[in-house]
């Protein structure tokens, strides 16, 4: 069991960091992003104590989750699950409106991000309301709401069958 | 492995059968208007792989069966009674997802809801238990109980914001 | 106290409908719009018992709030806070980002809510990343980052000085 | 009434003194990237009106004031020492509100923070006490007990379903 956590813990510990400045660095350059590590309240017994995140955006001071703005929190909780699932990767994410509080520049990231990393083992299935999201994906489903049957329905759209607009 | 498609019958705000594929498409978006079904199709998800009805922000499993009913008299009033009362509560409702598996085996699941409110799971149109059904998941790194793979809608932020205590117990069970 | 607390629960109970109707009725008609009520838990000693909200969207059929997506919980939520506002209205309200759960076509019927109801005693200060909401407003304070500083600094624009753009 | 300006001094994110007009707009919207300062913003204004700091994301009242100093050694090898670690923290900070009341009578309110984390009272100028300066507010409609006029980032769906005991609290506080 000690031997399951820690091995846990140190591949998570590893990835966070690379996986955090992927999602901060600005568009298209390998310059700048943030820094991420998780430390152990307890270095001898750790499945006894707990594990502390820290998360600081490019330029910042701060490394304590409360002083991180909504969107920087998303960001770095972001970084955490992706981490997390690199150890024993489920084949599938499936997120619920989770860019609410980015803005458009941080809503870009996370798309570069999904677009670079899905996959036939890595499937994402995202739900969106904003277009900087979900024009970057492969397909969509479309949700509407059909009043007369009172019912939802569904239409499904590959966006790869169209050319990219510019 | 990857979600190949899914097939709803009388869940949630789904009336009737509403099936969908997600095809080759590796990174597939769900949109649409507020109120429209986005989230109940999430917890489609989620349902037909076992996760429970409190995480599907519902009190029990019957309350995830496609209600057409008006709720009681007084809603008439407020519509003048336009709304028909005829279409009644479904009985039963199911989810079905067709997963495949790297190896290329097709696997169906699926988990459907008594008019009683019992649950029942099955692999391929073969009933087994809730035990053996996440076992299954499990051995395609599916993790139920850990739900690490599942973020519900306004809870993103939470997950940088969680105590030590409840990070390291999420690490406890991913390991 | 009893007197008080009756007065404020009738004030609001009879504003919390029409208000609600506004935020949901279709754009530019007066067609359609849901309908919200509150409920009093003990009708003989209200103030120690609680007060239940009800709202029900156009065309649907639950009133309980539980049953209502991320976005028409968010507009229930902004009918109850305007119809508390109207029993002793302060002077001004302050908003954080809560169009966030908003889809485009309820992120105007805010804006318009709030164009049409503001005024000067009757003050709005709304923090917003969606150009739905900010480019109705009279005017913008714009902040931003100034990293060799290590500051966050504000710039004003009045927005009336400007041509309404198609 | 209506708030006609603010000035932060060294009050969280803004280092230095910081000030903002409202002029003559009743909808005024407050923009930027995330993380640059906006929620700091709303914060300055709950400040000013007596709001306590744990609604105001902090632990107690010097979080408020402006940090520019590393946290700790260990950020210097991370950023690889390009920050310099002369910009000390502030030692205190405070916010003033100008506020005009209906019969054009201007108000000018202060709030500040001593370096050992006591907070000051004024009113044009002159201190006075949290309950009086309260009171001052309570005729100007401004409840802080309620602050029924204040929604805080990520609040606003929590408004809809509180439960009903808490509905009724809050009537009770606007009554
Ligand atoms: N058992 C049920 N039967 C019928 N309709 C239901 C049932 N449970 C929930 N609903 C309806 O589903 C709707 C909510 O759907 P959902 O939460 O999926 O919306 P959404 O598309 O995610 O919206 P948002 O963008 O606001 O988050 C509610 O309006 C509710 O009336
Ligand atoms: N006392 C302080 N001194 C200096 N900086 C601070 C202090 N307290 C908080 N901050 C900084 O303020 C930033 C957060 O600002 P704020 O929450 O206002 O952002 P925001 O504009 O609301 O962003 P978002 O759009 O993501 O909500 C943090 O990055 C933090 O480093
Ligand atoms: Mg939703
Ligand atoms: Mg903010």
């Amino acid at each position: 069991r000690y031997e399951l956590f820690i091995s846990a813990f140190n591949h998570i510990s590893e990835k966070i960091d690379p996986i955090y400045k992927e999602l901060t660095k600005a568009n298209n350059t390998t310059l700048g992003g943030g820094a991420a590590y998780l430390t152990l309240e307890d270095e001898d017994e750790p499945y006894l104590a707990g594990i502390r995140y820290h998360a600081m955006p490019p330029m910042k001071r701060f490394k304590d989750m409360e002083f991180l703005s909504g969107g920087e929190k998303t960001i770095a909780a972001l970084a955490l699950l992706f981490a997390i699932h690199s150890f024993h990767p489920s084949p599938f994410f499936v997120l619920d409106e989770v860019d609410a509080a980015l803005d458009n520049n941080n809503v870009q990231k996370i798309a570069n991000y999904i677009t670079k990393n899905s996959g036939p083992n890595f499937q994402f299935i995202v739900i969106s309301l904003k277009n900087g999201l979900f024009e970057k994906s492969d397909a969509l489903v479309g949700i509407y709401r059909e009043q007369r049957e009172n019912s939802s329905k569904t239409l499904t759209l590959d966006l790869r069958n169209y050319p990219e607009t510019a | 492995g990857r979600l190949v498609g899914l097939e709803l019958h009388n869940f949630k705000s789904y009336r009737g059968t509403a099936s969908i594929g997600f095809g080759s498409a590796n990174f597939t978006s769900i949109i649409g208007p507020n109120g429209s079904g986005k989230s109940n199709m999430m917890d489609a998800i989620s349902f037909v792989l076992g996760v429970k009805s409190q995480h599907l922000r519902s009190n029990q499993l019957k309350d995830l069966i496609y209600r057409g009913r008006l709720l009681d008299g007084d809603i008439e009033q407020l519509q003048d009674g336009e709304l028909d009362n005829e279409d009644l509560d479904s009985e039963t409702a199911y989810v079905m997802a067709i997963y495949e598996k790297s190896d290329g085996e097709i696997l169906q699941l699926k988990r459907t809801i008594g008019s009683r409110g019992q649950s029942e799971y099955r692999i391929n149109n073969k009933v087994t238990s809730a035990g053996e059904y996440s076992n299954v998941l499990k051995k395609e790194n599916i993790l139920i109980k850990a739900r690490n793979f599942l973020v519900f809608q306004g809870d993103v932020e939470q997950i940088a914001s969680q105590s030590a205590a409840e990070l390291s117990k999420l690490l406890e069970t991913v390991s």
